[in-house]
């Protein structure tokens, strides 16, 4: 359902979306599939306020602290971290390849910027994810429209100033199209 | 419409307000 669920508490500071947490451990024994995903991919929570935010956020293990492959997402309420849902099937992602270490403060700039509205770009952001593996780990954040080049290119810069990247940092942009058409993700 | 927009500084801030404890 596309209706929201939780609300702000009575004083609470309410944000532009309600954003969900999910959790997906990947099987590297299984092929993907996106049945597999589906059943590997679990929700956690739902939150409309900065205070429900922190609360929520503070009770997770920090991305870098996870042992084996797995991702956190965080999309909009919703929006289901999947190519397939309808939000994401004309979109893409940037991909930030990151070495060891740094995934978790990494990840917590790139949320704050995404539930702050920093991006600028409407209604464009899907969500954002951290995917934790065994030599690298890698950010990612979707929007919906990937022939948006104005929009693409924002999400980048925005992610370069909030992330204070490195001018060196490889930063790539994929499509969802051709994830699903070459089966991969990282 | 107007958006409900949130420096980095302010969330961090917030996190330390007794109600997000």
């Amino acid at each position: 359902s596309r209706g929201k669920t939780v609300s702000p508490g009575p004083g609470e500071h309410p944000l532009q979306y309600n954003y969900t947490f999910w959790y997906s451990r990947r099987s590297p024994s299984r092929p993907a599939s996106t049945q597999n995903y589906e059943q590997n991919i679990r929700r956690i929570g739902t939150v409309a306020s900065v205070e429900q935010f922190w609360k929520f956020y503070s009770h997770l293990v920090h991305p870098g602290d996870l042992s084996g492959p797995s991702d956190f997402h965080l999309f909009k309420e919703g929006i289901k971290p999947m190519w397939e849902d309808e939000c994401n099937r004309s979109g893409g992602k940037w991909i930030i390849r990151l070495r060891k270490g740094l995934a978790s403060r990494f990840w917590e700039n790139m949320i704050l910027a995404m539930v702050g509205e920093q991006f600028m770009v409407g209604e464009e952001i899907c969500g954002a994810v951290v995917s934790i593996r065994f030599q690298e780990d890698f950010l990612s954040i979707w929007n919906r429209t990937s022939s948006d080049q104005t929009t693409t290119s924002r999400i980048r810069d925005t992610l370069r100033r909030v992330l204070n990247l490195p001018a060196s940092t490889i930063m790539e942009y994929k499509t969802h199209n051709d994830s699903l058409r070459d089966n991969s993700s990282f | 419409g107007t958006r409900i927009i949130y420096d980095r500084k302010f969330l961090l801030d917030m996190r330390n307000s007794p109600i997000a404890q």
